[in-house]
């Protein structure tokens, strides 16, 4: 079982998206997956189609001593299921009782009969994204072929060297290229960029722009629900052969 | 004098982005503007060119008892001075000397003479985003065109009337539509939904995707200064005297 934080304090550059269909691309590819929202606005829940207002989700195991998660696991697709936000997430961050390894004790030998459990982590780097870290085997660091998301690279590798400092090991990580458009130069550069200072880290297929994957959200669907040939389609169902036989650029 | 909440916790939908070039609009058409890094990433002073690392900034005004913020006021463009984040603002959220009006204290009568104060908030609803809220007059939201910076409103929503019951007042808004895509029916949709949920609110310029919008950051230009004549340029031009002659869709 391989835990993986999905993780990247700017916002914008496509952690929600990257989650819900790289997950739905190894379950589809017969893997057991369970992925957790962890961020307040529960943009992986909507994402998958769950619009309960008042779902229990991860807030209650994080907030309650003896509230088991698998209680809060919905099967939502074959060999998938998801923890949702919850209402109260929110308010986690906030509580005096919440310590950085609340998650790793939620989480513990809860999800051993699935293949990778996947945490989509929201932008910032509070306690809710520490929790996410100390629990996390790997993180998947999704970058928008942008110079600020580019720039706020820098800020999370100082929030990593932290944290292994604290904690006397190595994060590992992989970097996907997201909202990648071939005929801009500036998707180039910051590959090239990416690739100077991370060789062998950066996944092998870059996702390109596509406006499925902005519109796939919106029906509770993921890419291959909605549009099966498109582009989106293609490059995350690539990308999880990436992550599984470690295929970098 | 004005102060504006420039917010949304949904991440990436262009708050550096607006309060940057908007700044920069108002300060060409000769009025005095202030904007506040109010993000611990720091963009909004990269996009301004400026990249000491250890430079003074709020964090420290925030973070000592007799700071004045004007000392770490720059004046980078004309009409334009900007106080950037510095290295520590990272640590503010976490100190436990920390309130929610800690901003208010030390903004207090300090840029009477400026037009307006723009606060660029990072992407989240932690003591940062409080403390922007209790300074504001206004707050301007800038939502992307797609589906999850919508749904992301709802949440936002939710933040303004727990602050406002707590406050006892309202907080007036603005709502700027970025990313817009006229041939993407998914940016029509979005629009057609905010006239719909928030009549004479959105102002009227939606800015456009344009490229030279996310590469004029790695040059520490604004839009004004790297491609003029761009649509990027002529969207922040118009949506400044939107503000200034409340302009709305
Ligand atoms: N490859 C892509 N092509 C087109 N649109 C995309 C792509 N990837 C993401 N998007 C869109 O960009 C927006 C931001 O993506 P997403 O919400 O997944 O980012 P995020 O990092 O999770 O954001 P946040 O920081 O708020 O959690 C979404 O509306 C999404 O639909
Ligand atoms: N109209 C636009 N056209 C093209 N690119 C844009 C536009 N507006 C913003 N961008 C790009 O989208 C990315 C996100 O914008 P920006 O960083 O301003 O958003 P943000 O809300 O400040 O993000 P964060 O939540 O991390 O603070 C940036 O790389 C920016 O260059
Ligand atoms: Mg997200
Ligand atoms: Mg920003």
């Amino acid at each position: 079982m391989l835990t993986i934080a999905v993780i990247n304090q700017k916002g914008g550059v496509g952690k929600t998206t990257t989650t819900v269909n790289l997950a739905h691309a190894l379950a589809l590819a017969k893997h057991k997956v369970t992925v957790i929202d962890l961020d307040p606005q529960g943009h992986l829940t909507a994402c998958l189609g769950v619009h309960e207002p008042n779902i229990n989700g991860i807030d209650n195991a994080l907030l309650e001593q003896r509230y088991p998660v698998k209680t809060a696991a919905i099967a939502v697709r074959k060999n998938l299921q998801l923890v949702p936000a919850g209402a109260r997430l929110g308010e986690v961050e906030s509580n005096p009782a919440m310590t950085r390894d609340r998650l790793q004790t939620v989480l513990a030998d809860q999800f051993d009969d699935q293949m990778c459990v996947l945490i989509d982590c929201p932008p910032s780097s509070g306690l809710l994204v520490v929790n996410a870290l100390l629990v996390a085997d790997t993180a998947i660091i999704p970058v928008a072929s942008d110079y600020l998301a580019l720039h706020g690279l820098s800020y999370l590798m100082g929030t990593f060297k932290n944290f292994e400092l604290s904690l006397d090991r190595k994060i590992p990580f992989w970097i996907v290229l997201t909202r990648y458009q071939n005929r801009r130069c500036l998707s180039q550069q910051v590959r090239d960029n990416l690739l100077q200072y991370f060789p062998g880290r950066v996944l092998a297929t870059p996702i390109r722009e596509n406006v499925a994957l902005a519109e796939s959200p919106s029906f509770g669907k993921t890419i291959f629900e909605y549009r099966p040939k498109s582009t989106g389609a293609k490059d995350y169902r690539a990308l999880a052969q990436d992550l599984l036989k470690r295929r970098t650029l």
